[in-house]
Order: C-alpha cells, then structure tokens, then sequence
C-alpha cells in the first residue's frame, strides 16, 4: 500500500463475478480486470491527471481558499473499455452481450 | 451450410477463453456452465463468437448483442415442430440479422441406391430401383400468441434442397423475426417438412435447431445498463425499510428487471433533488414532504413490497382511492414495467 502514488491514478482492481454473485448466470468470462481510479487531485495537478478545465478552476479556488467548503476535484475514470460477457438469460439461453464502460483504462481529475 | 463442429475442436476456442481478461476459464468449463444440454450446437457457436470478439474486439455481427434461442421439440401429427420463445428480447434491442440454424439430414434414397446398385451394376432393374431425385425440404415458419394454443399464423415458407450429406445449415430469417416482434408474437414455430409420411426419429438433441438473432441494443449505453441484464438480485428487497431486514434478503434471487429501479424513483423523489447546495440539505431531510404538491402528502409511509402490492389492487378496485385512481390498462402497463 506504501507504494501506491498518491495522485490521482489507475489501480488494480480484479473482479470474479462470484464475488458479486453473479456466477449463476454467467458463464464467461468468470473475472475481469476492471481497475478503479483513486489518488488525490491537488493543486498543482500534473499533466499526467488529465485534468478538465473545471477541474483546474476549482483546484485552484481551493487553494486560493476563497471560497469555503470547495473540494479537491475528483479522481474518476477517463477512458474505458468495453467487455463481452457470455450469460445466461432468464429462459437459460445463451447470450452475448458488449457492455461499455467496464473497466478503467485511464483516470482523470475531473 | 457449416459443419457442426466436434469438442475436439474447442482447443481453438480455449486460447480465446483463456486470454488476458480471462485466465480462470477452460471452454469445457464454460460448457458446462451452459449447462446439460451444452454439448449442442448452439453452445458451441455462441462459445466461438465470444471467443471471436475477445479474439478480435469486433463487435459481434456489428451490433452490441447477440441472443439464442434453443428450441423444444413437440410432436404434432407425429411430425416434429420446433417451438421457440423469443420473449426475452427486450423493447431496446433492435434487431440486425437473425439466422436459423438446423442440422440437414442426408436424403435417404442414395442409401437404397447403394443397396440395390453396385457401382458397376447398371443394368435396367438398377434403373428402375431408382427412385429419381429426393423430395424437397419444407421450412415452414408460424408465430403463436401467447394466449392461444391455435397453431398460429404462417410467418415465412422456403424450399430447401436437402444435402448430400448431414450438414448444419444456416437460413436468413431476419424479415421472420422482424415481423413477428413488429406484431407482438414472439412465440415461433418452425418445421422442416420432407414430405415424408413417417419422418422417422426426431433428431439427437445435439441436432436441435437454434436461432440467433443479431441485434443492438441502444439501451446498453445507458448508466447501469449492465444491471438490468445481470444484476438479478434485488437491490432494494422487501424489508429494505423494515428494521432489522437483511440487506439482499429477497427470498428469490433472481427477479426481474422491472425491479431495478433507481431508489429516488422508488420512493417517489424528485430526481436531482439531492443536488441542491450544501446548507439546504439538513432543511430539505426535515422538510423534504413540503416540496410536494398536496396530493402526495396523502402518501403514508412505505411498506412492505407484498402490502404494496396488495395496497396498489386495492387502489386499482377503489374507484374512490384519493391517492392515485389510473385507468386499469395504465396500472397495467405500469406493473409490467
């Protein structure tokens, strides 16, 4: 844990569908590498964060501090990609289906 | 027309199953996930798409989504009809291609043929032993509404010249299923005809015909669209506002999607409300019923989802309900929904 940065970055996260229960009806794939996105987003946030306009804006107005109560911005997924998962419907026939955005290939403050 | 592939040669199938997303996963386990019948065609083919798509990254017929269909064989005048239920494709799914699939038997007059004519015997007995070309197959398509037993409407006829040999065949239906979903009957029976008084044996069930209907589901892209297909168990069980409920503690773990509705909507908030500034939030948790108009004051706490449900025909009975007095087909469409 010692190791992990402190900006905002992807990391590893691993999901097996038995995990969340979903095993039942799902026949491939069983796990999938789905990341998450977490660090901080401080000003000043490097090139590397991708950060939004907004973003800038407002990491700049928290630190400035003028304006009470405003947060960092925040650590969420940029790019993703998609997954085909294999599963069963209710009638138990099989089906494929491409699901955007299941897991992170990039992170961002935004 | 496509050979019907043998397990053995899954091999190629297991190095796109076992690719970097998927490194747990043997095709024989995914088979077997399948379940009994898995060593059919079907399973076989919508394994290979995955692994296609996993191998390419090439959406699958160039839509989102890919269904099949496994018939059931009844017997109808001692011939085999093949039902299928197309009713679980859902209203988002727009659909790009169908196919139906089935295993063509070799006719059987060359066997007789053979029997009687040696290669070399051509003599005029032979020749008369010849029966002359076999008959030609029937593909004969019907949708059935739900509620009818009648064998329904006749929804496409094609004449197919049988192989010379047993061969899986693949037959655009696409216009078929189209129509059948345009008018509500997804309920499809297809029978391959030979002409034949006694058609013999039904097929192995590894033979049973299939179909696969291509489609893009343009509800996919919505937030949270992985739930309503996948996320079977409920999120907000009966007793999820009951003390002392367990979360996840629906007795049926798998319910249907209209079930999976975000918790403002179940309660009857307005979407958003919770984006108000931050000093309003304490005020708006005391006060939240004054943002409602008088009618929903009248709402008493919620309750369990039977007393709900039990409330709600109540309502549906009580014309004098001051609460919400829908006509009976609104309610309806609501409950399916």
């Amino acid at each position: 844990q010692w190791d992990e940065p402190r900006v905002c970055s992807r990391r590893y996260l691993k999901v097996d569908f038995a995990d969340i229960g979903w095993n039942e009806w799902i026949i491939s794939p069983k796990s999938f590498d789905a990341y998450y996105c977490a660090g901080a987003c401080e000003f000043p946030m490097p090139k590397i964060v991708r950060p939004s306009n907004h973003a800038t804006i407002q990491s700049i107005v928290r630190a400035v501090g003028i304006v009470p109560g405003i947060p960092e911005p925040c650590c969420v997924p940029d790019k993703m990609n998609s997954l085909g998962v294999l599963f069963l419907d209710e009638n138990r026939n099989a089906v494929l289906k491409v699901y955007p955005n299941m897991s992170v290939e990039t992170c961002a403050c935004r | 027309g496509h050979r019907g592939p043998s397990w053995s040669s899954l091999p190629s199938a297991a190095a796109g199953l076992q690719g970097d997303r998927d490194s747990q996963q043997s095709p024989g386990d995914a088979a077997a996930a399948l379940g009994p019948g898995a060593q059919d065609m079907v399973a076989i083919h919508m394994l290979r798409l995955y692994e296609k798509y996993n191998r390419r990254g090439a959406p699958p017929g160039g839509g989102n989504t890919v269904r099949s269909f496994r018939a059931r064989l009844e017997m109808i005048d001692q011939k085999p009809v093949y039902f299928f239920n197309l009713t679980s494709m859902q209203d988002s799914e727009m659909i790009l291609t169908a196919a139906f699939h089935f295993y063509s038997e070799p006719p059987r007059w060359p066997r007789a043929r053979e029997v009687f004519c040696k290669p070399r015997a051509k003599n005029a007995s032979c020749r008369l032993l010849t029966p002359g070309l076999p008959a030609r197959l029937h593909l004969i398509f019907r949708s059935l509404s739900q509620n009818t037993a009648t064998q329904g409407l006749l929804r496409g006829a094609m004449a197919l010249t049988p192989p010379p040999r047993g061969l899986w065949q693949a037959k655009d239906i696409s216009s078929i299923i189209k129509a059948a979903r345009r008018d509500g009957e997804l309920l499809l029976s297809a029978q391959l005809d030979t002409g034949e008084k006694d058609p013999g044996v039904p097929r192995p069930s590894s033979h049973m015909p299939y179909i696969l209907v291509y489609a893009n589901d343009l509800a996919i892209s919505e937030p949270n669209s992985v739930a309503v297909s996948l996320q079977r168990y409920d999120p907000f069980p009966a007793g999820d506002f009951e003390p002392g409920a367990a979360p996840n503690s629906s007795a049926d773990p798998r319910v249907r999607r209209a079930a999976q509705v975000s918790k403002p909507l179940q309660d009857n908030e307005l979407p958003g409300l919770d984006e108000r500034p931050a000093p309003a939030l304490h005020a708006q948790n005391f006060h939240k019923h004054e943002f409602w108009s008088s009618p929903f004051r009248a709402l008493k706490p919620r309750t369990g989802r039977k007393d709900r449900k039990k409330k709600d025909q109540d309502t549906f009975t009580a014309a004098s309900s001051q609460v919400l007095d829908f006509d009976e087909k609104t309610m309806q469409k609501a409950r399916r929904r």
